[in-house]
């Protein structure tokens, strides 16, 4: 494992950190997306299939069971808390599911490296991944002031986004054959579709400002 | 193997 997927796995996990924070001990979701969390756990529900059949190596075992199990327990939170779930958006959160879901779901059917359930829940969970952050990104855009756990959040997965692709970058380069077009195009779509909260977010910090996003 | 290079990450 390169330093770059350590970092990146390292950022993925400080994001729920954060979250989980802010919704454990301040007993707030606002702000939050719940349809993007839902997505999240639909993620790795359907990718972390193989736990159940392949073991890689206790590091991945792990970090596959702390995505599973934070995913999950944030969307019980926001639904079932009785403190949190009062601070829950639900007017601003209004992105449908399906709108997401049923594309990826045809995409995966047409483009995957075979013809199998797992392959096929696997490229799905690759494309719903890519775009599961657009709930969140739609909130955003609408409560405008952001408060700051919420702004790191956001940051730490689109950082975590940005180390992959240096990931693959690194691999592609040392490792023979390493060549994998879902993974790799359904993650730059990912990554780009934080440049424009990535602008706004090293903007505020440049202006020292809390972190408002235009109109 | 180059089918299964990616499935080693999260």
């Amino acid at each position: 494992m390169n330093i770059f997927r350590l970092a990146g796995d390292l950022t993925h996990l400080a994001s729920v950190l954060v979250l989980l924070l802010k919704i454990h001990t301040i007993k707030s979701c606002a702000g939050i997306s719940l349809k993007t969390q839902e997505l999240y756990a639909i993620v790795f529900a359907t990718r972390y299939l193989d736990l159940f059949t392949t073991y890689i190596s206790l590091y991945n075992t792990l970090m596959k069971l702390i995505f599973l199990g934070s995913s999950f327990s944030i969307v019980w939170y926001i639904r079932k808390h009785k403190i949190v779930r009062r601070s829950y958006d639900k007017d601003q959160d209004t992105f449908r599911h399906y709108f997401i879901v049923l594309p990826c779901f045809v995409l995966a059917l047409i483009i995957h490296e075979k013809f199998t359930v797992r392959e096929v829940l696997w490229a799905f969970s690759l494309y719903l991944e890519a775009v599961a952050i657009l709930p969140q990104l739609v909130l955003l855009q609408r409560t405008r002031n952001i408060d700051n756990l919420t702004g790191q959040y956001v940051f730490l997965l689109g950082a975590y986004r940005a180390l992959y692709i240096l990931n693959w970058i690194y691999r592609y380069f040392t490792e023979p054959h390493f060549v994998h077009w879902i993974t790799w195009i359904s993650g730059l779509v990912q990554t780009l579709l934080y440049a424009d909260f990535f602008y706004y977010y090293f903007q505020s910090m440049k202006n020292n400002g809390k972190l408002q996003l235009p109109a | 193997n180059p089918k299964t290079a990616a499935k080693d990450e999260l």
